[in-house]
């Protein structure tokens, strides 16, 4: 079955704020 | 006789700030100390002003300041509640607070709905959600041909968009993410919940024992 639109949206990093609590 | 300019006075909380901000959220004191922690942290890495700026945020989320993402341009407004281009800490722990694994679905399904309402027009467009698929099969370099990419969002909109207006408002986007609940995936920061472990060194500025 295809992918829904936003399932592929939602993986951007740029959404990904638990890089926010990574260490450096 | 230099053309001084005074550096910006950074804002320094008291503990009644902390204490409001405690109360308007899901965190308590400590918490919202420990935040404090992370948002120095954040809010130095480049220009040690007290206010994160769009790059420090993309320097913590991508390891580098160059460069741009439509996704991280969306959840910067969003965290910029004054729209004036950085983000304060009072900003940030309001943001963060619909982050909280305890946060209200409905927080989270409007948030979501905010962010993917790229014009703000109050509809999730199709031509958005196309210009969201187009940015994130560059940013993951994938590859789709036309069609297949037209028929995803065909399909997309013959989910969500029940009254077929080709635009998804925000009743069809709720009952949408309620069947696709995976979609709020990163709606929810887990590391939130014990954020005083990951900054124990609130603990030194503590003027509270939760």
């Amino acid at each position: 079955s295809l992918f829904n639109a936003f399932d592929l949206i939602s993986l951007s990093e740029g959404f990904d704020l638990s890089g926010l609590f990574e260490e450096d | 006789c230099f053309g001084y300019r005074p550096r910006p006075k950074k804002c320094i909380y008291e503990f009644t700030d902390l204490t409001r901000l405690a109360h308007e959220s899901r965190f308590s004191v400590n918490e919202i100390e420990a935040l404090y922690e992370l948002f120095k942290k954040l809010s130095s890495s480049i220009i040690d002003d007290g206010l994160i700026h769009k790059e420090e945020l993309q320097l913590a989320l991508f390891q580098t300041p160059i460069g741009s993402n439509l996704f991280l341009d969306r959840v910067f407004d969003l965290f910029d509640e004054k729209r004036n281009g950085v983000i304060e800490f009072e900003e940030f722990v309001h943001a963060l607070n619909v982050f909280h694994p305890c946060a209200p679905l409905e927080d989270k399904v409007d948030f979501a709905f905010r962010l993917y309402d790229l014009r703000q027009t109050g509809f999730i467009e199709r031509e958005e959600v196309k210009q969201m698929v187009i940015a994130i099969l560059m940013e993951s370099e994938m590859n789709l041909s036309d069609d297949l990419l037209e028929e995803i969002i065909d399909k997309t909109f013959d989910d969500a968009d029940a009254d077929k207006d080709g635009k998804i408002n925000k009743e069809e986007w709720k009952a949408f993410v309620l069947r696709n609940p995976n979609l709020l995936r990163n709606m929810t920061l887990p590391h939130l919940k014990c954020i005083t472990t990951f900054f124990p060194s609130f603990v030194y500025n503590t003027g509270v024992e939760d």
